[in-house]
C-alpha cells in the first residue's frame, strides 16, 4: 500500500494536474470554427503556447521544484515541454469524446501543414497510450516524472532532480501494482512510453526545422 | 534556434508570473 506521505504526494500531483488545463474557450475553438491551413497552424501554435504556460503552472506545484536552481528549472522545462505536451494530447485523444470530435481534431492536425512522416508516429503514440488504459493518476505522475528527468541538457545539479523524481517513480510503481495487479508489466510499459516520447521529441525538433525551411 | 528561444521565453515568463492571479 501507499504510505500516508505517498498518498499525500499523489493527491497533490493529481490535483495540480487537473487544476491546470488549457482554457476551455481555447479548446472549444478547435472544434467550432473553420480555418484554412495557415489559420489552423496559427491556432495550433496558440494552443502550444497555452499548453506550455499551463505546464509551467503545474510544474511549479510539484513539491520541491521551486527550490531547484532557477536555471535548472528552465532546463528541465525546456527539455520536457514537448514530451509533456504529447502526453497531455495523448490523454485527450484516448478520452471518450462526443461523437465526431476525435475526427475533427485529427483532421485539424492533419491539415496544419505538418508532413505525414511526423504525424504518423504521433498518432501511433496516441494509440499506444490508449492501449494502456491509463488512469488519471498515472497521467499526472508520468507527466511529473517526464518533467523531472535529470538527464536533460544543461541541468547542473542532476542529483537534486533525481531526489525529486525518485519518490514519484516509487509512487507510480506502487500505484500500478495496486491498480493493475493482474498486469505485472504495467509499470514497465509506462516507462517504455517515456522512451517513445524521447523519440517523438527528436522528431519534433526535425519537424520544426522543416517548417522553418518552408 | 529561434523556436527554442521562443519556448524559453514562454517558460521564463510563466515561471515568474502567476496565471492564477
Amino acid at each position: 500500500t501507499l504510505s500516508q506521505e505517498q498518498q499525500a504526494l499523489l493527491s497533490f500531483i493529481v490535483d495540480a494536474y487537473n487544476k491546470h488545463r488549457i482554457p476551455q474557450d481555447m479548446a472549444k475553438k478547435l472544434l467550432q470554427e473553420h480555418f484554412n491551413a495557415e489559420e489552423n497552424f496559427m491556432l495550433l501554435t496558440d494552443m502550444a503556447t497555452s499548453h506550455v504556460q499551463v505546464l509551467v503552472e503545474f510544474t511549479k506545484n510539484i513539491p520541491g521544484f521551486q527550490a531547484l536552481d532557477h536555471e535548472d528549472q528552465i532546463a528541465l522545462l525546456k527539455g520536457s515541454a514537448v514530451e509533456a505536451m504529447f502526453l497531455r494530447s495523448a490523454q485527450v485523444f484516448t478520452r471518450k469524446m462526443p461523437h465526431g470530435h476525435t475526427e475533427v481534431l485529427e483532421d485539424r492536425i492533419r491539415k496544419s501543414g505538418i508532413s505525414e512522416e511526423f504525424i504518423t508516429p504521433m498518432f501511433n503514440f496516441y494509440k499506444s497510450i490508449g492501449e494502456l488504459h491509463m488512469l488519471p493518476e498515472e497521467h499526472a505522475l508520468l507527466t511529473a516524472i517526464t518533467i523531472l528527468t535529470p538527464e536533460r541538457p544543461y541541468v547542473k545539479d542532476q542529483a537534486a532532480v533525481e531526489r525529486l523524481q525518485d519518490p514519484m517513480l516509487e509512487v507510480l510503481q506502487k500505484f500500478c501494482c495496486l491498480q493493475h495487479s493482474s498486469e505485472p508489466q504495467h509499470f514497465a510499459r509506462l516507462l517504455g512510453r517515456l522512451t517513445e516520447l524521447r523519440t517523438l521529441n527528436h522528431h519534433h525538433a526535425e519537424m520544426l526545422a522543416s517548417w522553418r525551411m518552408s | 534556434p529561434a523556436s527554442n528561444l521562443g519556448l524559453e521565453d514562454i517558460i521564463r515568463k510563466a515561471l515568474m508570473g502567476n496565471l492564477e492571479e
